[in-house]
């Protein structure tokens, strides 16, 4: 697993 | 937005409140980490140097701003305006040795190998470890005071909450971010002792010698 990216949390 | 993530944020804004109000109104800084929140700041910095590139939404931008004010606003307390009552005796954690694993650990392992990714991955592995020479220098005096321990719960409480969202999250969005996940799990092992001190032994808290 990984993914992640679109960092859209604080 | 879910009602875990915003109470994740809700509880990080608190500790931080908690403790700049606590220094602020005591006006001492006595049992408080300055190099913890030195690592705070430059989570901060590091990881909301985005502010610049992308735009989220305003709930985003604020709180990016607030928590980038806050923590700077405390580091200022505690080294200059309350800084006779800054216990540098205590606060001797070696922060190289948290710095240079994350580091080469950022460099190592990120979603993309540019300096706002890296930065990003950076100030996430750092922020699960930021909050060591605070414990360590509880563990030093064994103890703390109250206002202390509760800043420290509702920091800890943060990372717990934003585990809910991340689990939230994948079964909602199908979204998760292995970074984040791997490390806000071991950031909130870290608290797990003291959560337990916290609720066994009430508030103030005394470490056995």
């Amino acid at each position: 697993w990984r993914r992640g990216i679109r960092h859209d949390e604080l | 937005m879910n009602i875990f993530r915003l109470a994740g944020d809700v509880s990080h804004l608190v500790a931080i409140l908690i403790l700049l109000m606590k220094i602020w109104r005591s006006k001492s800084c006595a049992g408080i980490s300055g190099r913890s929140q030195v690592l705070f700041a430059l989570v901060f910095t590091t990881r909301y140097l985005d502010l610049f590139t992308v735009y989220i939404s305003a709930y985003n931008t604020v709180m990016k701003v607030v928590f980038l004010a806050l923590s700077y606003a405390t580091v200022y307390l505690i080294y200059m305006r309350f800084r006779n009552s800054y216990d540098s005796e205590n606060d001797t954690f070696r922060v190289e040795f948290l710095l240079i694993p994350v580091i080469g650990l950022s460099f190592l392992e990120n979603y993309a190998f540019t300096p706002l990714e890296i930065l990003w991955t950076f100030s996430i592995f750092l922020e699960s470890v930021a909050i060591m020479p605070q414990l360590f220098m509880i563990t030093k005096t064994g103890e703390a005071e109250s206002i202390t321990t509760h800043y420290l719960f509702f920091l800890g409480l943060y990372r717990a909450l934003y585990i809910a969202n991340w689990v939230w999250r994948y079964h909602t969005e199908g979204f998760y971010d292995q970074i984040a996940i791997v490390s806000g799990v071991v950031q909130t092992i870290f608290y797990c002792d003291f959560f337990y001190l916290y609720v066994t032994r009430g508030e103030e808290i005394r470490t056995p010698s």
